[in-house]
This record gives C-alpha cells, sequence and structure tokens, in this order.
C-alpha cells in the first residue's frame, strides 16, 4: 500500500512538488551549506574520503539539522496530499 | 501499521536521506578528485 | 588509474570497455536529461521494495542489466551477490563500486564517457581535448563590458540557444559567415570557442567580433559608460532574430513564400516569446471585447514594497478599476469605469523576469532600488496563466540570475548560471567560481531566467 501511494504521488507530480518545496526551504534554512560544511571538515579531519564511513557520522547530524518548522510544514503538505489520495 | 502519519513521515524521512547522501556523495568525490590531481593540494 | 581497482579491470578490456562506456553514457544521459517524473519512477524507486528515495538509488551497470535498488535498505547491496558490482546514483550520475564500497573518482574516461568512441577509434585519433568542453569560459572586462559578458553567458548556457548554434543552427544558413558583421556569426563563434575548438589567432575573436558589431549596430553601446544589461538582451535577440529573417529573406525568395504564421519560429520567439492577455472588461455586463494579446519576451516587474517574486507577480497581475479612462461599453453602452486586467495566454520555454530597479524621476535623476526580493528555485506560474485551473501546476526551474552591484552610473554585472551537470556558477567577467544554490538565492537580482520544467 506504501508503495502504491509513493507511486500515486510521483504519477501525480506531488511527489515532485513535495520535493521541491523542500528542497525550496533546506536552502532558505541555510541547511545544505552547512552539511557540505560538515561534510568537508569531516573529511579534512579524517584525511579520507570513504563514502560510507563519512555518512555514517553525518547523516544524523545533518537529520538534528533540520529545522522543526521545515519538517512539520513538509509533513503537513505530505499529509494533505496523501488526505486526498486516502479519499479518492 | 501503514497510517497518514507513519508513511507521511517516512517519505520526509527518504527525502532528507537522499538529499543528505547526494551532498556527502559530491564532496567525497570532489575531494578524492582534487586528491587524485593535486596529491599535495592544501 | 582511478580510485578503483575493479572498474579499472573493466576499462583495461577493449570489448568489455566499449559496452560498459555505452551503458554508463546512456545511464548519465537519463540522470541529466530525463524529467524528474521519469528520474522518480524509474530510476529512484527501488525494484525490491518499491520505495521512492529511500536514500540513494543505483541503476545497475553490469550488462543488460536494469535493476535498480535502494541504499537505506540494502537492496543494491544484495544484488551485488550476482556479480553485478558497480551502479550510478541516479541523482547525481556518480559511479558506485559496492566492492570498494565508496564512488569511484579519479576516472577521467567515465568523464568524456558521453564522447561515442569506441576503443579502435580512440587509439587512432586524439579525444577531443577535455579543455573547454564543459562551456566555462570567462569574457574578459574590455571596458565596461560586464553588462555584455553577463547576457552573453546567460544565452551561451541556455539550453535552446545552445542546442540551436551547437547543430549549426545559423552557420549552415548565414551567406555572410563573418563574425563581425554578423552578431549571430559572433555569438556561433563565441559557443563553439566555448564547447571545445580554440580560434588558432587568439582565445576571445568571437567576444571581440561580437563588441565591433554591436557598435557598428548600435552606437550607444561603444564607449565606456556604463550600460543597462536588460536593454543590451532585448537589442541582442532582436538581432539574432533580424538574421533569422535575413537568411530566411533569402531562402524565402528561392522558395514559395511560407504562410505568414504570426508566430515566428526563429530561435528567439520559439525559446522566449509568450503572450500577455489584456483584458478590459465592463463592470456592469462583464463584456470583453476591447481584449489585447500582446507577444512579449520578458516581464518587467515593479519591485517597490514587494518582498518576494510572488508579490511582484500577485502584483503585475491585479485587477484594477481604470479612472482616467475614457471606456464606453460597446454592449450595453454604459460609462463605468472598467477593470483592466494582464494575464498570461502563453507561456515561453524561457521565461526572462526584469526587476525594475532602476528609477528615472521626473527630476532626471537616475536612482537604483536596491531592495532585496527573494525568489524561488521553482516557479509555478500556472496561477498567472489565463484561466489558470489551480490543480495544473507549470513549474519552470530557476537557471539564471543577472545581478547588479553598486549604484546606476558606478555599477557592475555579474551572472549565475545553472549548467547541464546542474551545479552553479558565478560568472564575472574572466573570473568563474563554483557557487553554491544558498548563494544564489542571496544575489541582488536585476534578471531572473526560468527555464519551463514540468507541465
Amino acid at each position: 500500500l506504501k508503495a502504491q501511494i509513493q507511486s500515486y504521488l510521483v504519477e501525480s507530480g506531488n511527489y515532485e512538488k513535495i520535493s521541491n518545496a523542500l528542497n525550496d526551504k533546506l536552502l532558505q534554512d541555510g541547511w545544505a551549506d552547512k552539511v557540505r560544511d560538515l561534510t568537508m571538515q569531516e573529511i579534512r579531519s579524517s584525511n579520507q574520503a570513504n563514502y560510507k564511513d563519512v555518512l555514517e557520522k553525518i547523516e544524523p547530524q545533518a537529520l538534528e539539522m533540520v529545522s522543526q518548522n521545515t519538517r512539520d510544514d513538509t509533513l503537513a503538505q505530505i499529509k494533505a496530499f496523501l488526505e486526498d489520495i486516502v479519499e479518492t | 501499521e501503514c497510517t497518514v502519519d507513519s508513511v507521511s513521515q517516512d517519505i520526509l524521512d527518504n527525502l532528507l536521506s537522499s538529499m543528505i547522501q547526494d551532498i556527502v556523495a559530491k564532496e567525497s568525490v570532489k575531494f578524492k578528485q582534487l586528491k587524485a590531481r593535486y596529491p599535495d593540494y592544501k | 588509474m582511478s580510485s578503483c581497482k575493479h572498474i579499472d579491470l573493466v576499462l583495461a578490456d577493449d570489448l568489455e570497455r566499449d559496452r560498459f562506456l555505452g551503458e554508463y553514457a546512456a545511464v548519465k544521459r537519463f540522470v541529466l536529461r530525463a524529467s524528474t517524473r521519469d528520474k522518480l519512477q524509474c530510476g529512484m524507486t527501488c525494484h525490491t521494495c518499491r520505495e521512492v528515495c529511500r536514500g540513494a538509488t543505483f541503476i545497475c551497470l553490469s550488462g543488460g542489466c536494469t535493476y535498480v535498488g535502494c541504499w537505506n535498505g540494502g537492496h543494491f547491496q544484495e544484488h551485488t551477490q550476482g556479480g553485478h558490482r558497480l551502479g550510478v546514483n541516479a541523482q547525481n550520475g556518480l559511479v558506485f563500486c559496492f566492492e570498494c564500497v565508496d564512488y569511484v573518482a579519479g576516472c577521467e574516461t567515465l568523464d568524456i564517457a558521453g564522447v561515442p568512441w569506441d576503443s579502435a577509434m580512440s587509439k587512432q585519433v586524439s579525444l577531443p581535448t577535455s579543455l573547454r568542453r564543459d562551456g566555462l569560459y570567462g569574457l574578459l572586462n574590455l571596458g565596461s563590458t560586464c553588462f555584455m559578458s553577463s547576457i552573453l553567458q546567460s544565452l551561451i548556457h541556455n539550453t535552446y540557444i545552445q542546442y540551436w548554434f551547437l547543430n549549426s543552427g545559423h552557420a549552415r544558413r548565414c551567406a555572410l559567415r563573418d563574425p563581425s558583421s554578423c552578431i549571430s556569426c559572433a555569438l556561433d563563434r563565441i559557443i563553439s570557442e566555448c564547447y571545445g575548438s580554440l580560434s588558432e589567432r587568439n582565445d576571445h575573436a568571437g567576444f571581440l567580433s561580437l563588441l565591433t558589431c554591436s557598435w557598428k549596430i548600435n552606437q550607444n553601446f561603444a564607449g565606456y559608460s556604463q550600460q543597462d544589461a536588460h536593454e543590451f538582451l532585448q537589442f541582442l535577440l532582436n538581432q539574432l532574430h533580424c538574421d533569422y529573417k535575413r537568411e530566411r529573406q533569402v531562402d524565402e525568395d528561392k522558395e514559395v513564400r511560407s504562410s505568414s504564421s504570426q508566430l515566428c519560429h526563429c530561435i528567439v520567439h520559439s525559446s522566449f516569446q509568450g503572450t500577455l492577455r489584456s483584458s478590459i472588461v465592463c463592470p456592469e455586463c462583464q463584456d470583453d471585447s476591447k481584449t489585447m494579446l500582446d507577444p512579449f519576451l520578458d516581464l518587467s516587474l515593479d519591485i517597490k514594497g514587494q518582498r518576494t517574486l510572488y508579490d511582484c507577480l500577485d502584483s503585475f497581475h491585479r485587477r484594477e478599476q481604470l479612472h482616467d479612462f475614457d471606456y464606453h461599453c460597446p454592449r450595453c453602452q454604459t460609462s463605468r469605469d472598467p477593470i483592466k486586467q494582464l494575464t498570461i495566454e502563453r507561456l515561453a520555454p524561457t521565461l526572462v523576469l526584469q526587476l525594475k530597479r532602476f528609477e528615472h524621476l521626473t527630476s532626471g535623476q537616475n536612482v537604483k532600488l536596491n531592495d532585496p526580493v527573494q525568489f524561488p528555485l521553482h516557479l509555478d506560474m500556472s496561477r498567472y496563466c489565463t484561466g489558470g485551473e489551480p490543480t495544473t501546476s507549470i513549474v519552470y526551474r530557476l537557471s539564471g540570475v543577472v545581478s547588479h552591484s553598486g549604484t546606476v552610473n558606478e555599477g557592475h554585472y555579474t551572472a549565475v548560471l545553472q549548467l547541464n551537470s546542474g551545479e552553479w556558477f558565478k560568472f564575472n567577467d574572466s573570473m568563474i567560481s563554483v557557487v553554491s544554490a544558498e548563494d544564489v538565492l542571496r544575489e541582488q537580482a536585476y534578471l531572473l531566467l526560468y527555464t519551463v520544467e514540468q507541465v
């Protein structure tokens, strides 16, 4: 059911809207720049750039850095689309 | 259980995860690319 | 030698190498060119769990295998147990080796994988120089020419202009073939210098020819005084159109005169022209027989008191009662103040928005408005279209920003543009630097260029 819902979101173009809106919010927050800087610091300090190792360190911090505002707005937008789907 | 809340949360987590992994991928490849071309670049 | 010995093994064998490079080039073209929806459906939905964007998703590069697997669910990792170890990240086109558990870096062969050379050929002729194939080509400031170079860079990296010139859209028809007397030839020369072939004499032959040509046609652009980039854009687009008509004129003498359709098919009008519906409506009986359709190549938006681009567009399209307007309704014969509204009848593939930062006061003084105006990476134009249903969305992606810094007379123009690779670059005359999307959104925009992404 979850896969079907996501597939329907993609088909209707709404998945792209959610993704674009989230991207714009994160850019306004300066989040992407901060994640990029964090990544470069991690790579430089360990002087190695193995993707898996770096990701294990960065991903949890980056998720923490997402503002609650952005989370709430995006969740509200997704739920609104899902309510539509559930009704239909 | 598949509820509107859980699916919404999963979709948001997926999106954030893919954005983070995209940034880390690009930065790690850029670092290695530079290291390969200019071994002692600062 | 790359960072991954597994890919080096593949590339060491001629046959294997050609097959692999062919597959990789096809997947990379899909990643760079496909619409977002196609990418989500075909490249970012895991074939095992059917989840979308569950972390990075990888497209398998083993001969004939079309598997797509996700990172977070470990499904591509599982797939590699069958020996398929290389996958392309569907978001950024980077190659991942699941043996090394790392991205491949430093493999020049992959960077030129788009070139259709097989290994036999590549041993006989030298591959095109990788120098300047990416279009990153600065334009020297030849004396207050930043207003020109910012506009030229914006056109050189416009998908439609780039594609048309690189396919000899002008070169194959022009009778003049002379960059110093034909602006289209000069632009053609600059674009070809940008993407790979350096002119024998010197690097900037194209730009110098375009400068000479512009001065011959419009004296105002000569001299060292600062000019308006927007005016130069209009001049250049008009000139490209005139060159097109000149070529066609020659063709039309030979051919039966083609039916003169309203829409010009030149690269300028087919890329930049939209149509505005200017309606004057009778408040009594809603008669709108005085509606006009006007073509436009760009929209000039007032920014006073506006905080965001949507505020500017809302203000531009707002319905307003006309008071000092001698109006007499042809249907109900009343003369009440009519309502005027501008809506978009037809949108262009490239939308140019000018933020009116330069004000010419009645005192003859010119002042510049430095108010910051927020603009989005994705712009939905559906609500400004005639009869725009709220459900449809017409999404434009920001592809360029021409910024002005300083005062009216002593200012400086720069351009920030997104290249096909998706990265953003700042063009400051002859200096080019990588910038992040955040930096772009902080620019003091004067001209905004949006390219249609999804209807």
